[in-house]
């Protein structure tokens, strides 16, 4: 079987369900000042896992709004005008939703696959950890 | 009541991959 090592150059998706992995790649994100986009990545897949008749959710659906998607950071700009207004709105209409961050996760997803994910792969920290 | 950073860090917690 493949070593982690190897798989890491497979996908985005094997890089971060190795804990080795996600923690390596988070590394490379603080060095190149977009951590939040793995961060957010992780808060959508926690989203979807939480209990919809919970009233923690809609705190956590208004928290992840607020510091990744209302305000300037890398994730705001990433993301597509009516992703941000989709969103904005279902939180205004207290919508909440298990998918209501898939779409928004898709499209940091697709950009971190085509950046940070390849800059990593030939990246010092990847190397020297190789 | 949790802060918002301790909602947040709770949620990106429960989706890290656990260790093997």
């Amino acid at each position: 079987p493949d070593s982690p090592l190897v798989r890491w150059t497979k996908s985005l998706h094997f890089l971060l369900g190795d804990l080795d992995g996600a923690h390596l790649f988070r590394t490379f994100l603080e060095r190149e000042r977009c951590v939040d986009a793995l961060d957010f990545w992780f808060a959508c897949n926690g989203f979807r896992q939480m209990d919809l008749k919970d009233t923690k959710t809609l705190r956590v659906a208004k928290v992840i709004f607020k510091r990744y998607i209302e305000n300037n950071s890398v994730v705001a700009k990433q993301l597509k005008p009516a992703t941000k207004t989709f969103i904005r709105d279902s939180i205004k209409k207290q919508q909440i939703d298990s998918a209501m961050f898939d779409q928004a996760q898709t499209e940091i997803q697709s950009h971190m696959e085509e950046n940070a994910y390849q800059m990593f792969l030939t990246s010092d920290i990847y190397l020297e950890y190789v | 009541i949790d802060s918002e950073d301790d909602l947040l860090q709770e949620c990106i917690s429960s989706a890290m991959p656990k260790k093997k």
